[in-house]
């Protein structure tokens, strides 16, 4: 199946989510 | 069992596979030579989404505020940090040595890599180690099957782009075979 790829910047993004504290 | 991934909600970011943390430290004196490796070994927390991860590495110390002879074990779940799984018995790592200040940028860009799926190699990769050490700091990517030159080159290649290393940076691959005599 599709491998699931994220990049750098976008993790970085999530990592003030709300959900990530 | 603790070795199953956990559970994500319906909101947040699903990894590619789920990681187990763990921790060791080398105990000085008497204890620390009876207690084996194995023993040594303390599971931090699981993740499976990329909130999971940032909600347990956003308690944890940096690398470079841990005492010498401390170190992090990044894995996927279900295999275990040691020469003796089933996974890591025909691997091997690249080892990277660091000079003092640069590790815990390396060990975030390192891992950030990993879990975003960066290295492109398939189901090759198993973990990642940081130790910290007196005089300098190593960083360690676990690879199944050390045999496979292209898997081990394009590795390679991934963790230089990554971790931002300059051209004259040392990097050695280790079977763990090797390791083992």
């Amino acid at each position: 199946g599709t491998r699931i790829v994220y990049e750098r910047a976008f993790l970085m993004n999530l990592r003030n989510s709300p959900i990530s504290q | 069992e603790v070795l199953v991934a956990p559970d994500i909600s319906p909101d947040e970011h699903k990894l590619q596979y789920a990681y187990a943390l763990w921790y060791s430290k080398r105990n000085p004196g008497k204890l620390g030579a009876l207690l084996s490796y194995d023993q040594n070994l303390k599971l931090i927390g699981r993740f499976a989404s990329v909130e999971q991860f940032w909600g347990l590495y956003s308690h944890l110390s940096r690398p470079s505020e841990l005492n010498t002879h401390t170190d992090f074990h990044l894995f996927k779940i279900g295999i275990k940090p040691m020469w003796e799984d089933e996974a890591n018995q025909r691997g091997g790592k690249w080892v990277v040595r660091l000079r003092k200040g640069l590790v815990s940028r390396c060990w975030e860009n390192l891992i950030l890599a990993m879990l975003g799926e960066q290295f492109m190699v398939g189901e090759e990769i198993c973990g990642a180690v940081v130790s910290i050490r007196f005089q300098e700091d190593i960083i360690c990517l676990w690879n199944k099957t050390a045999s496979d030159l292209s898997t081990t080159q394009r590795i390679r290649d991934t963790l230089r782009r990554v971790l931002h290393l300059p051209p004259t940076a040392l990097m050695e691959y280790k079977t763990h075979n090797d390791s083992l005599k």
